[in-house]
Parts: C-alpha cells; sequence; structure tokens
C-alpha cells in the first residue's frame, strides 16, 4: 500500500494571473510528482497542492522565490489516513 | 444476517461492503429496489445501478452518479445515505413520496468501482479508472474527461501520466460507455446529477466552452433554489455556476454529455469540505453532508417532477 508519511497538502492563494500560471506549471516538473487537487483556476479560488514530503523544501522554495502566499492545509497526510483506517477498523468490529 | 438498519451510515466502506449492503437495501425493499447491472469494469468488476421505482413503464427519470473520481469517498457514503433515505421515506415522506409516484431514481453508487478497490487495497489517492494505456507506463484516464462532449479540447489532457488525461477516445472507459448506452437506451432521463467532492459548489454546462446553454437561466435559477435549501441546514456555503465560468474550462465531462443528449436539467456537486480536508473529510461529517446534499437534490426532484418537458 502506498504510504503518504510527511506529505503536505498546501492551500495556495494566488494573487494574480501570472502567479496562476506559474502554479500550473508545477503540475508540468514531473520530478516533484505534486498532485493538484484543487487546480489553479482563477485569482479568487484557493488552490491546493499535495506534495510529496521528498519535494517539500523545492515547492515551498518555489511559492517563496516567487512571492505567492501558501498555508499548510495538511501538516501529514499519513496521519489523517491512519485514523481514516482506524475509524473504519472500529466500525467493522462494532 | 443482513440488515441495512445496522449498517454504519457514518464510516466509509469497502467495494464489497457496499454491494453487500446493497443487496441488503433491495432484499428488504424489493417492491421499490432494484438493482440493475449496466455493465463491468476494465477489470472486470459489475457495474450495479439501484433503480427506485413504484411501477409504470419508462417514467420519466433522475440519475445520480456518485464516485466517478474514486478517491472521493464523501460521495460514495453520500450516495449510500441517500439510498437508504429513500427507500426508508417512500409511503412516510408526502414530498419524496409524490416525487416517486412520477419519477424513477437510478442511483449509481460506485460509478468507478475498479477505481474505488484501488483507493481500498494500494493507493488512497487515486482518481481515475484501472485502464492501461497503450504506449505508457502510466495507468487510468480520467472517467470526467472522457465523455463525448468536446472532447479532447484544451481543459483535459493528452497525458496519460495527468490526473485529467480524457483517454483515447470517447467514451473508450467501460465505465462511461456503460452509462451511456444505459442513458441513451433509456431515452427518457430529464435530470442527471453527477456528485464530487470537495470545494462546495454546485455546476453546470457547459464546461467545454465559454458559451451559455440555452437553459441557462433555468439551471442558473434552480441551484440558488437547492443551494438555498442546501445552505439552511448547516450554513455550509456554496458558490454557483457554469463550469467554465465557475472554475476553469473542462472538456469531455459528464454534465456536458447529458446536456447535449437532452438531458436538461444537468448538474456537478462537489460536496463539502469545510473543514480543510479535502479528501480526506472525517467520517463524522458523512451525515451532515448526506442530509444537507439531500436538501438540494429534493429541491431538483421537485423541479423535474413539476417541469415536465
Amino acid at each position: 500500500q502506498k504510504l503518504f508519511v510527511g506529505d503536505q497538502v498546501l492551500r495556495v492563494t494566488a494573487k494574480n494571473e501570472e502567479q496562476l500560471t506559474l502554479l500550473r506549471g508545477l503540475e508540468g516538473m514531473e520530478h516533484l510528482q505534486v498532485d493538484l487537487w484543487r487546480s489553479p483556476a482563477k485569482a479568487s479560488l484557493p488552490v491546493d497542492i499535495h506534495v510529496p514530503f521528498h519535494s517539500l523544501q523545492s515547492v515551498k522554495a518555489f511559492l517563496e522565490y516567487n512571492d505567492i502566499p501558501y498555508s499548510i492545509m495538511l501538516e501529514d497526510l499519513q496521519l489523517l489516513l491512519d485514523q481514516e483506517q482506524e475509524e473504519m477498523k472500529r466500525s467493522r468490529m462494532l | 444476517v443482513r440488515n441495512t438498519n445496522s449498517f454504519s451510515y457514518s464510516t466509509y466502506h469497502t467495494l464489497d461492503e457496499i454491494y453487500n449492503w446493497i443487496d441488503s437495501l433491495v432484499a428488504e425493499h424489493p417492491d421499490l429496489v432494484s438493482k440493475i447491472q449496466i455493465g463491468h469494469t476494465y477489470e472486470n468488476r459489475p457495474i450495479y445501478v439501484l433503480k427506485f421505482s413504484t411501477g409504470g413503464s419508462n417514467r420519466p427519470a433522475i440519475w445520480i452518479d456518485t464516485g466517478i473520481h474514486s478517491r472521493e469517498w464523501i460521495t460514495q457514503a453520500t450516495g449510500i445515505w441517500t439510498a437508504k433515505k429513500i427507500a426508508s421515506d417512500y409511503g412516510k415522506e408526502s414530498t419524496l413520496t409524490s416525487i416517486l409516484n412520477n419519477l424513477d431514481i437510478f442511483l449509481l453508487i460506485v460509478t468507478n468501482p475498479d477505481g474505488f478497490a484501488y483507493t481500498h487495497s494500494t493507493n488512497r489517492m487515486w482518481r481515475k479508472t484501472r485502464s492501461i494505456n497503450a504506449g505508457s507506463a502510466c495507468v487510468g484516464v480520467d472517467p470526467n474527461r472522457n465523455w463525448d462532449a468536446g472532447f479532447g479540447g484544451p481543459g483535459a489532457s493528452k497525458n496519460p501520466c495527468s490526473e485529467t488525461y480524457h483517454g483515447a477516445y470517447p467514451h473508450s472507459e467501460s465505465e462511461v460507455k456503460a452509462i451511456v448506452d444505459f442513458l441513451l437506451s433509456h431515452g427518457n432521463v430529464k435530470s442527471l446529477l453527477s456528485i464530487h467532492s470537495y470545494s462546495q459548489m454546485l455546476l453546470f454546462p457547459y464546461g467545454y466552452t465559454n458559451n451559455l446553454a440555452p437553459d441557462h437561466e433555468a439551471l442558473n435559477n434552480l441551484a440558488r433554489e437547492a443551494l438555498s435549501a442546501l445552505t439552511s441546514l448547516h450554513g455550509t456555503k456554496y458558490t454557483y455556476g457554469t463550469t467554465f465560468a465557475t472554475i476553469y474550462q473542462a472538456d469531455g465531462t459528464t454534465i456536458d454529455w447529458a446536456y447535449n443528449n437532452g438531458i436538461k436539467y444537468s448538474y456537478t456537486f462537489e460536496l463539502r469540505d469545510t473543514g480543510r480536508y479535502g479528501f480526506i473529510l472525517p467520517a463524522n461529517q458523512i451525515i451532515p453532508t448526506a442530509e444537507e446534499t439531500w436538501l438540494a437534490l429534493v429541491k431538483i426532484f421537485e423541479h423535474v417532477r413539476d417541469n415536465p418537458y
């Protein structure tokens, strides 16, 4: 089973079309392996990006270099998935 | 002992559990609910639709699908709750009883069974189908870019490794083709509601073009009314509009195909994520999500019942 230990989901708020274009380009950088949970659509809408642990530093540096504001939406994806599994197990036992 | 009352609606379930539950629901409501196999998946799993019907022949119908993107688990869970709600309320609740006395409802709970099984076994974040793409190591097609409506345009990807890969040709995915064949052969479906998550939006055609649909005003008004009902329960805020204008250009989508094939009331729901959990919405939000969505669904059902075309 694929694990997501240390992966984060970043909520990015692009300020203008130029920043949106930069964010769209992230998906094309295959080595980063980011997954756009909410794609860059317009400046009024947040963009959620699932970033694997190994790419976190690069992606955050990219955002900061380009002055694109972001916050950490999910701190560690695997923790949430473990909780989800635990709840399912508990429910099955009940 | 199979019993849909002892089933936990506030947790997520595997494909086997859902398919067993479907059999229980059908067994408990034989005069209202039946199970139809409309096809099979790439990996040969059956695709089951629940039919809610009080009789008549080829009545006007409403189609609902959940889980076309397999990782959007809140949608399959909402589908299960909704099916139980329809079965339980018929004959007891006047609005739903009246709706079912005039319309049939088809509900496809696991629209992408291969993807869904894969989210449980191997990769919780899987979105696409599981078909192999010739000449590529990447697996799967986005089944919501695979429909014959603006297929292959710039609002979908040509790259099989992309999450929005449109596939080799329209309806290449057996999961999509099964629905297309069913809807066309039925011929009397008046509304199609395709349920996704997350971001809290109610979208309607078009996604592949900036042009407004001929029924734009009617779709817009009904969306507003449906969302007013939805928000009244827990205050969950939705936005609404055409896919193109509200989010971005998206080609080959379910609702655009449906609309272009005569299904006027075609909508995509993007269910809630009020707590910023994305696709990992905690299970304790399943029932609130389903309850508020139900209010919007009923508004649309009523409108379809009262505005035949």
